[in-house]
């Protein structure tokens, strides 16, 4: 049995995952079975239902500035096409020899074939949600980047002004994200490394607030300012280098794991 | 997402065609 990695994803396919293994099984042990039923109205509710994804598949590439997913997408489309081929086939052989053993197999061809290319589509299209999400996280470590060059308050405010949305957004994308993945440590990691960076951000604000205080005191203790301060920037980028690497994770085996 | 909702109804009707071409053989086991 597959595993999914998000809750929506498990959701959609894992049903019609277990019918498919079950399917099989009862294929092996039904061996010379029985009469096939006439299947053509099923087959042709799916072929009308992979006609529109493939129609929305296409709407979706053509509206994506992301190359990755206009370069995948398409041959996953393909599978599920090839796949919806073989069900109608299956059943046109199953209509002239209901006991038909090569129909059957390419009835179990056809819904493995569903099965795996819908897994890919929604593969894809989760790894493009998920670079969105990574997109958020590098504006904040860009953010993060300049810190050290903040040196007056007036600075300091519009530094504020920038990272605060941006903070908000991934923080809210990456929270959200945590909640939707079915691989417990990878989700306690996101938000572990994410309640970190929510409490280091204050404190790097002190940080930058003392360290243009004391520049502005005459400079006594400025070196030290300026250490805790980019000690405080470069663990919430080492925290948000983290998040990124978890949210690439799609498969459990990556991490090293189960 | 559109494509959520096409890939739903995709899977509801193979889940459909497989619970019918189950049916037939699950009488025999």
């Amino acid at each position: 049995m597959p595993v999914f990695h998000t809750k929506i994803i498990e959701s959609i396919l894992e049903p019609v995952a277990q019918q498919v293994s079950r399917l099989v099984i009862l294929h092996e042990e039904a061996e010379d079975g029985n009469a096939m039923p006439e299947l053509a109205r099923p087959v042709q509710a799916v072929a009308l239902a992979v006609n529109n994804l493939v129609k929305v598949g296409h709407e979706t590439i053509e509206s994506s500035d992301d190359a990755t997913l206009r370069n995948d997408m398409p041959p996953a489309l393909r599978r599920v096409e090839t796949a919806s081929s073989q069900l109608q086939q299956a059943s046109d052989m199953l209509r002239a020899d209901p006991y038909s053993g090569p129909a059957r197999k390419k009835l179990i061809e056809g819904s493995r074939g569903i099965l795996q290319g819908t897994s890919a589509l929604l593969l894809c299209f989760d790894e493009s949600e998920v670079r969105k999400i990574v997109k958020e996280c590098k504006k904040v470590l860009d953010y993060l980047g300049v810190a050290e060059v903040i040196d007056t308050m007036e600075d300091l405010v519009q530094f504020l002004r920038d990272i605060s949305p941006a903070l908000s957004r991934a923080a809210r994308e990456v929270a959200a994200r945590a909640s939707e993945l079915t691989h417990v440590p990878h989700a306690d990691t996101l938000a572990r490394c994410l309640d970190s960076v929510k409490q280091l951000a204050p404190v790097l604000i002190c940080a930058m607030k003392m360290y243009i205080h004391t520049l502005q005191e005459g400079g006594k203790g400025v070196e030290d300012a300026a250490e805790n301060r980019n000690y405080l920037a470069q663990r919430m980028a080492d925290e948000i280098h983290e998040i990124i690497r978890v949210l690439q994770l799609t498969s459990y085996i990556e991490d090293g794991g189960e | 997402e559109m494509i959520l909702s096409a890939a739903r109804s995709i899977i509801t009707a193979t889940s459909a065609l497989v619970r019918a071409a189950s049916a037939a053989q699950r009488e025999l086991i």
